[in-house]
């Protein structure tokens, strides 16, 4: 089976694929390598578990690769998603056009405030999360992305795990606990920044 | 020194030892791996390279613990930050509260698109790019947030450096190159959906 760490390079080699993809017909694993930002040797190993080798001289055919990889990540469909919390980041991110060049399509937006409800965010309505178990089966939701406060975090990842949602990411800073077959991505933006501040201090 | 991915869970200890600190003086490796979702023995690991032992059998002192973790990421100090891009992302980034707790002050946010400069974003208002070295100079930037398209991250990129900010948050879906004085961090959440899909794929 394919190592987490390769899992988590594919989707920055795809972007990297996708940007080069109308100017050129192959690259090299050099070339992919400074556009991806790690090192030749590494991207040569990556493509190995994918079964693609390359010709040596020639490299890589950007194509061929491309679908490869969207095969291996199931990025040949579409996933219903559902954002729950329409606050300032839900809305954001349920106005962002990007994910529907990766077949994430985000069919419903909710919320518990009374005053949000109903309004208009990019061709949704915000629905009420009381509906929320109803919206993830008329849907056939998979994919949920938390964007409520830390606090209602835990009991929004239970009530997405109850309606059948088992791919959850998590953009409230607090660690969820779920049982094994809950699969949960987690970014925190101000965990990014306090990296940030290490790297002055230790300068 | 302490290695990387020791630096990358701090800030995920100090979020948990932050929820704890109202209602437990002390806290065990055990309870801290539990909330933190990593394993125990990572945990005193990582302690140990802070010089923090704890007493067996009474474990860490949790305000003992959050001031060392904060000393060593250098949040004992407020950090100017600039947000670069006004659009959804950049404008839900700029309300965001969650920051200042860390010691993140956002004093700035710039873009390009005249109908947007002069407007208000919680409390600051939107000025021109243009002005970017002025802004960072005038006000002791430190660290620059990008929130623009893509196509415009490197040049943004680009200008931070030159404007002397060396640590850069990219939330937009490319690879910067920088010289080896600048430092970035890369959120990309449509990797993180990519992610989530292969999960579901390979079952
Ligand atoms: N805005 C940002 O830039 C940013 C940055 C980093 C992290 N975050 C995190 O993202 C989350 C959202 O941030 P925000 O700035 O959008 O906050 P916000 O307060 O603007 O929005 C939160 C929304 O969640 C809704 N909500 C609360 N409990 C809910 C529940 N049980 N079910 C459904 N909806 C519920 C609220 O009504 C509100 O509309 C927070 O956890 C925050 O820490 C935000
Ligand atoms: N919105 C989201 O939820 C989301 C999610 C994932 C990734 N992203 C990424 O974040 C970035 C911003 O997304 P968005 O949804 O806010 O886009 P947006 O189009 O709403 O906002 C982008 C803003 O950047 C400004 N801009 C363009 N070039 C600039 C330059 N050279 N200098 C300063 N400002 C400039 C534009 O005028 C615009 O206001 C994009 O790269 C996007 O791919 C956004």
């Amino acid at each position: 089976t394919i190592p987490q760490a390769t899992v988590a390079r594919l989707p920055r080699y795809l972007h990297c694929l996708t940007d080069m993809v109308d100017s050129e017909a192959k690259c090299s694993s050099e070339q992919l390598a400074i556009a991806a930002g790690v090192n030749s040797a590494q991207v040569r190993k990556d493509f190995s578990y994918l079964g693609s080798y390359g010709t040596r001289g020639v490299g890589y055919d950007i194509r061929e690769l491309r679908s490869q990889i969207r095969k291996v990540l199931g990025l040949t469909r579409t996933y219903p998603v559902v954002i729950v919390g329409a606050g300032n980041l839900g809305s954001a991110l349920t106005n962002y056009k990007g994910f529907d060049a990766w077949g994430f399509d985000v069919v419903a937006v909710v919320d518990i405030d009374n005053d949000k409800i109903g309004d208009p965010v990019d061709g949704l309505k915000i629905e009420s999360a009381n509906r929320l178990a109803d919206i993830v089966k008329e849907r056939g939701i998979e994919i949920g992305i938390i964007a409520t406060p830390a606090s209602a975090a835990q009991s929004v990842a239970n009530r997405l795990a109850e309606a059948g949602v088992t791919s959850i990411l998590n953009l409230a800073p607090t660690i969820l606990q779920t049982s094994d077959e809950v699969f949960i991505r987690r970014v925190d933006l101000s965990t990014e920044l306090g990296i940030l501040a290490f790297h002055r201090n230790s300068g």
